[in-house]
């Protein structure tokens, strides 16, 4: 079809693409996304962040650029902001009113990726990193569908707990169904240390038990980098405890 | 419409009907939801909770009814599932293989929610409580404008932190779109306090700046519900800590 024609060449200039993905909401999926992309920033790669999350997009807002808009020149091609060598691309970048919310059904959602998709000059990146909202629904179907060939790997995100193991799960199967490559899983908010006292709790429960596919890596339930996502200055958190460095 | 007008038949015998919202995913809204069927139960109340989130379904698990199976009739006569006086309805208790991904596009899972609402008998109900997924999509939108006069109230859930409150803002805007009356907001995993040492810290971020309209109420972030959670003791819990009761 015309356009998967159009996506392809699109991402021609485009060495890696990276997806991140759970069925879960709220696992820490932007923070990752975004940790990633600035990692490889910081590491002198050129990076697209595409924010695929129409109802809760946070990317601009991670990486700083929550008051930016990205503009559609007469010709329809799509520029994406950029921030040092990140490239980032959100429909809230063409919200007039930012706490304005999408409130759009399936079809367009498709339409509305794909049209990203084919038209954006993202120009030569080392690395995309596709944030996805929670859920196997349009979106994930879309890019999965569309990408499937370009795709490198994806990142799964959870936090522990073992209902949320169960709705994960389902993303594994999901990954398996359209044979997606599995690169590695986050279990994100993994424990919090008390600053004071010292003492460890896992503050949500048990253990994840998911199918253990490649890396786990564990990130702590850290006040300090929610305080660095309140003001927009996930970038400059990372940059400073370099050891944080999610991927 | 003939499908609304079976919808609004088979509702007929519940009194009231409260749905839980939140463009963000994560913050709790499944275990609020669960929370106000499982404290109005215990208060002898007769309560319906529909879970209209097809991609992540947690109400059958935090009801205690994990592995049960809701069946259909060969006249096409949906009965929920029942435990005490709470009947639950999630597209979990259809689910042969409960891992199983549900990867629906929009149109299916509108279909889907409208099958549920028209086909289920929910019986004589004081209180309906419907759990709705993450975003401002097909499902939230199909909730809201097929029952638009039957809604009583909307809780919304959110946690601490600037971008959180940035996006939840936007279920705020979608409630005044649909002129849905918002009954009261819940802060979730406010704060957590070290068992050891006492010391309180805001693991999420400040606090939420959003429309403040109705009561807000406060739950700290708590290891022992999380536990509670895990085990599918969520009503075990709530019955031996009569103070948590959400609403
Ligand atoms: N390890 C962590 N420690 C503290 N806060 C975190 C951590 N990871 C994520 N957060 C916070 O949790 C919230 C949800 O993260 P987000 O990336 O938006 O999740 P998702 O994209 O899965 O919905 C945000 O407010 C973020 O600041
Ligand atoms: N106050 C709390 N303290 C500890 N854990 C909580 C609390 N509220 C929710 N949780 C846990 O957080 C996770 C997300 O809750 P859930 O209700 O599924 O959110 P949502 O429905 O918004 O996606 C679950 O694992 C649940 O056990
Ligand atoms: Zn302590």
């Amino acid at each position: 079809q015309q356009i998967m024609h159009e996506v392809y060449s699109k991402l021609s200039s485009i060495k890696h693409v990276v997806a991140v993905l759970s069925s879960k909401g709220g696992v820490g999926k932007s923070v990752i996304a975004s940790s990633i992309a600035i990692y490889a920033a910081m590491h002198g790669k050129k990076v697209a962040i595409f924010d695929a999350d129409m109802h809760g997009s946070s990317i601009p807002w991670l990486i700083g650029l929550r008051n930016a808009f990205a503009a559609i020149s007469i010709d329809g091609i799509i520029k994406p902001v950029e921030r040092d060598t990140i490239a980032v691309l959100s429909i809230e970048l063409f919200l007039k009113e930012k706490n304005a919310p999408v409130v759009w059904r399936g079809p367009l959602k498709t339409r509305t990726i794909l049209d990203f998709l084919s038209r954006t000059e993202w120009g030569e990146r080392d690395l995309m990193v596709i944030d996805l909202p929670p859920g196997t629904g349009d979106e994930a179907l879309t890019i999965a569908q569309t990408l499937k060939d370009r795709i490198n790997g994806v990142v799964l995100v959870l936090t522990p707990g073992l209902m949320v193991s169960h709705v994960v799960t389902k993303a594994y199967e999901f990954l398996k169904m359209l044979n997606l490559p599995l690169l590695g899983t986050v279990l994100n908010m993994a424990y919090f240390k008390c600053p004071h006292c010292g003492n460890v709790y896992r503050v949500f429960g048990s253990q994840p038990q998911i199918p253990n596919e490649g890396p786990l890596i564990e990130i702590p339930l850290d006040p300090k980098l929610a305080e660095a996502v309140d003001s927009g200055q996930l970038y400059e958190f990372l940059k400073a405890s370099e050891s944080e460095g999610a991927q």
